[in-house]
């Protein structure tokens, strides 16, 4: 038996949204320490992590390790049908084929069940290794999201450089060129630790859909090393994250 | 030119 309890609709709708779009279908790992997911986009170019805790959950209980498998967009569908104040539900017997979601208003006068079919998902988990990031910024998730779209509109292709001095973004098209710089602020709301300066270049069409999650944190931790995936990261509360990891273009 | 690389190129399968 999984039964989990959040207070409130509204953080599983900002989860779900920082997924869905990366994600059509995804398998939910649940153990008795919370709930994990791991999944690669359709291209196979990022991949999503997300984690969290069983002490975000007003009430958590996990007999036995279970995967759900479910259809993102299907389970976005149900969850317009709440309210963000609403208290959420989510059970699922062992070995069932349906998830339920039952929602109750802050009031308590009502309430709403839902049947969502579980999908039999055949997803496969990668080693994610521990890396060893030469340069980690810290930035207003607002300002990423910000950045990102702004140099969509420029170029595919986004160049990322990090140095002692800042973090540059950098975008180069047919119709012109942009460079964004940020360097750290006193206030602290941007940080950059650099142990090497790395310049990648990435698809900015993975880089705003990872911005999906902006409404989950006030901040974003961008991290990077030469020659490996860049890991952006939104702490989901206290109690955990959602990372997403993106492969860098390479020169051919 | 650059050409996207796949993640799967990174991490390996578990």
């Amino acid at each position: 038996m999984f039964e989990a309890r959040l207070s409130s609709t509204a953080l599983l709708k900002k989860i779900v949204d920082a997924l869905k779009e990366i994600l059509h279908q995804s398998t939910l790992d649940c153990s008795d320490s919370g709930i994990q997911l791991q999944a690669m986009d359709n291209s196979h170019v990022s991949l999503v992590s997300m984690s969290l805790r069983s002490d975000c959950f007003e009430k958590y209980r996990c007999d036995r390790n279970l995967s759900l498998g479910l259809d993102l967009r299907s389970l976005t569908k149900v969850l317009k049908c709440a309210s963000g104040d609403d208290a959420v539900t989510i059970k699922s017997a062992d070995k069932a084929d349906k998830l339920q979601l039952s929602f109750e208003s802050a009031s308590m006068d009502r309430t709403a069940d839902y049947e969502l079919r579980l999908l039999n998902l055949d997803q496969e988990h990668l080693a994610i290794p521990e890396t060893d990031y030469a340069c980690v910024v810290h930035m207003p998730a607002t300002e990423f999201a910000r950045i990102c779209r702004d140099l969509s509109t420029f170029s595919e292709s986004v160049v990322i450089a990090c140095t002692k001095d800042g973090i540059k973004f950098s975008a180069n098209g047919e119709m012109g060129s942009v460079n964004i710089k940020l360097s750290e602020t006193s206030k602290g709301d941007v940080s950059v630790q650099v142990e090497e300066p790395v310049t990648l270049s990435f698809a900015g069409r993975y880089l705003n859909t990872f911005t999906r999650a902006t409404p989950l944190s006030e901040k974003v931790k961008i991290s990077m090393a030469p020659e490996v995936p860049l890991l952006v990261e939104y702490p989901i509360e206290d109690y955990g994250y959602i990372r997403y990891y993106l492969a860098p273009k390479v020169d051919e | 030119k650059s050409k996207q690389g796949s993640i799967t190129s990174f991490f390996t399968k578990k």
